[in-house]
C-alpha cells in the first residue's frame, strides 16, 4: 500500500459518500444519473465476489463491504425512495450499449477463463466506461450541481491516483496487470474534460454550466 | 501470481 493508492481509495470513498450524503440531505437525485449508479453497483458485486472465496485484509474487506452497501443504497434511494425527483428523461443513456460490448471484451481479453476471473475483467472494463450516462446526462442539460462536481472530482482523482500508483508499484515492486491500466487510464481520460471545466470554473466558486 | 497481486486493489 503506498499513499498514491491509500489516497486514491479515500478519494473514492468520499466521492460515493458525498453523493449518498447529497441525495439524502436534499431528499433528492435531480441531476444524478440512475444509470451510471446502477453499472456502478454491477461494477462493485462482480468485482467483490472474491470477499468469499479471498481474504486479505481487515482494510480490503471493510472497503469492498463499504462500497456494495453505498452502492445499493444509492440505487435505492434514486429508484425508490426518492423516484419522483428522478430525472428520468435526461437520463437516456442506453446501459446496453456498454453492458454488452464490455461483457464480449471481458470473454475475449482476460488474465484467466474462469468465472470470477472474467467477472473480475468485466467490473475492470465497466467502471471504466461506467460514468458515461452520468457525463452524457450533464451535456443533455448544460449543467450540474456543485455537490454533483465534487463527486464527480473526486471520482475522477481516485482514478488518475491509481495510475500514480501504479507507476509507482511497476518501480519499485516490479508490479503490473495491463487490464487494470488500460482501463483505468481510458477510464481517467474520459474525466479530463470534465476536470478542466471543474478546476475553471468551480473551484473559482461557480455552478459548472457548459458552453452554450 | 500477478493476478492474485492485483485482486489487493479496490
Amino acid at each position: 500500500m503506498n499513499i498514491f493508492r491509500l489516497v486514491g481509495d479515500l478519494s473514492h470513498l468520499l466521492a460515493i459518500l458525498l453523493l449518498l450524503w447529497k441525495i439524502w440531505k436534499t431528499r433528492s437525485c435531480a441531476g444524478v444519473s440512475g444509470k451510471s449508479q446502477i453499472m456502478f453497483g454491477l461494477v462493485y458485486i462482480t468485482r467483490y465476489l472474491d470477499l468469499f472465496t479471498n481474504f486479505i485484509s481487515i482494510y480490503n474487506t471493510t472497503m469492498k463491504a463499504i462500497f456494495i452497501a453505498v452502492a445499493i443504497a444509492t440505487i435505492y434511494l434514486i429508484y425508490f425512495k426518492f423516484k419522483a425527483t428522478y430525472d428520468s428523461n435526461h437520463d437516456t443513456f442506453r446501459m446496453e450499449f456498454l453492458i454488452v460490448p464490455v461483457g464480449g471484451l471481458a470473454f475475449l481479453v482476460n488474465h484467466d477463463f474462469t468465472a470470477l476471473e472474467i467477472l473480475w475483467t468485466f467490473s475492470i472494463y465497466l467502471e471504466s466506461v461506467a460514468i458515461l450516462p452520468q457525463l452524457f446526462m450533464i451535456s443533455k442539460t448544460g449543467e450540474a450541481e456543485t455537490i454533483t462536481s465534487h463527486y464527480l472530482f473526486a471520482l475522477g482523482s481516485y482514478r488518475a491516483l491509481y495510475i500514480v500508483n501504479w507507476v509507482y508499484r511497476y518501480y519499485f515492486e516490479g508490479f503490473f496487470d495491463l487490464i487494470a491500466i488500460v482501463a483505468g487510464c481510458v477510464q481517467t481520460i474520459l474525466y479530463c474534460d470534465f476536470f478542466y471545466l471543474y478546476v475553471t470554473k468551480v473551484m473559482h466558486g461557480k455552478k459548472l454550466s457548459l458552453p452554450a | 501470481s500477478q493476478n492474485q497481486e492485483v485482486k489487493d486493489e479496490l
